[in-house]
């Protein structure tokens, strides 16, 4: 049974699509099965994956009820990483959904037919708190949340919290927040340290211990379509994904 | 006659509230008179000026209908520059605008008020391309964007030019591109020097010739309240504000 993972903060820039590309693909390495849904028109986590959007295969064809998800999922360039490519037609289900019923569960409903195949399902968001990202919240069981540790950052999260709590309240009861993922680091910059200190303050319980330091090989590899691991399996970038994998396992075992 | 500029790119965190806080300030310290309207509901221009986000007097109010745009309008820890401040309560407008008569024009009605009294206003967009950053290209004479040099941003770009191409056809036949704007450059990144000139290739007459590079007074400003040119004038990061407001004044002379 899939464990399932959005990967969520409406603040924009945060690291969310790289966070997904990277701890999906680090998973895969370690020989779990693992299916990784772009839920962002922009489609950056496809490009991402080197996979190139089409206007066929896409998950706003599932979302919008054309297609099952089943007819769209494909493999990448890493082992055992399986993708729900987006597409920029993706826009329209922010205009559509709200007429349709039941519209915060169309994607849990399209997942119930694939979890038995993978062990952890992640769900990289757009930045917004718009229908999609609250069908991503209503389909998981737990949100990973990355965070940089500058202030509009910081006021961001109460939001988000806030949200997950009316999430849990309308549609979706068994939602937790699985992490608070500390992100493109800056060790040279004084902010992050005050910033950082007063995350691990405030959600001290969430806060994982793997922090993901900026890393010029992070930014390289999506534009060779590569996760970094892939990239350059020796970079720090790559230690840090790999040890986040292991820290997420501990958190989230197989189920 | 105030000249109206959105400040858009759907892509998240590449520099649009910090380029609409501190371009806004820079030419209100020139003596021009300057509107900062925050149509975002994380409410981050609003708090980057020291403003706290009000569940009274907000733009969302006004987009709703409840208030008139002088309701709300506050003056800023920088002379001459006013801001229409938001409030998470704007997130609501992108779920109840859909059913609302000529929702695309409701922030151009709501300007016509007061546009006299400004030579330039600003609106700061979110990272989407819902109704709200419809609602900024439809009341908008030019739109800026801001673009960091990395791969996913490069995607994006083509996105937005075809977005802009509809609105002008759809609701507003005067939007033009007022141009494109290096961001967070940091001159380290070998790929940041490849994408800009492909950048530079692609879209050569928009781009504008101020480069804004990464710097770390232009994080930490915001945390005070401040505009990075009351924070600290005499920092590098002043400079390229100071700079880009010259060539925007070159692009936009006071009407
Ligand atoms: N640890 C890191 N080191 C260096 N660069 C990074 C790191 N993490 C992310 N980046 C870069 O920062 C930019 C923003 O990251 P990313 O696109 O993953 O954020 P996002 O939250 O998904 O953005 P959006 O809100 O638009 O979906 C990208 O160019 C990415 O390559
Ligand atoms: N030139 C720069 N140097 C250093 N840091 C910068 C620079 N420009 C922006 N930043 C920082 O990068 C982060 C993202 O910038 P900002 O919030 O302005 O982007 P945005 O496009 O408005 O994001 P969103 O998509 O969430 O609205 C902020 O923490 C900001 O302080
Ligand atoms: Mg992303
Ligand atoms: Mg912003």
């Amino acid at each position: 049974m899939g464990h399932i993972t959005a990967i969520a903060n409406q603040k924009g820039g945060v690291g969310k699509t790289t966070t997904a590309i990277n701890l999906s693909a680090a998973l895969a390495i370690l020989e779990y099965r693992v299916l990784l849904i772009d839920l962002d028109p922009q489609a950056n986590a496809t490009s991402g994956l080197g996979i190139t959007p089409s206007s066929e295969a896409n998950i706003y064809r599932c979302i919008s009820g054309q297609k099952q998800l089943t007819d769209i999922l494909c493999s990448t360039n890493t082992p055992n990483l399986d993708l729900a490519p987006s597409h920029i037609d993706l826009v329209g289900a922010e205009i559509e959904l709200p007429d349709v019923e039941e519209r915060e569960y169309r994607l849990a409903r399209l997942l119930e037919d694939v979890r038995e195949r993978y062990d952890y399902i992640f769900i990289d968001c757009s930045p917004s708190l718009g229908i999609l990202t609250v069908n991503a919240l209503t389909a998981a069981d737990r949100v990973l949340i990355p965070i940089q540790c500058e202030i509009f950052a910081l006021e961001g999260l109460s939001k988000l919290f806030h949200t997950i709590e009316i999430i849990r309240n309308a549609y979706n009861p068994h939602l937790e927040v699985d992490g608070v993922l500390l992100s493109m680091y800056d060790k040279r910059l004084r902010l992050a340290k005050m910033i950082s200190e007063k995350i691990r303050s405030g959600v001290k319980e969430y806060v994982y211990e793997t922090v993901i330091y900026r890393n010029s090989k992070i930014t390289e590899a999506p534009s060779l379509g590569q996760p970094v691991l892939m990239y350059d399996a020796a970079c720090r970038g790559s230690d840090n994904f790999l040890q986040l994998a292991g820290e997420f396992l501990r958190r989230n075992p197989v189920k």
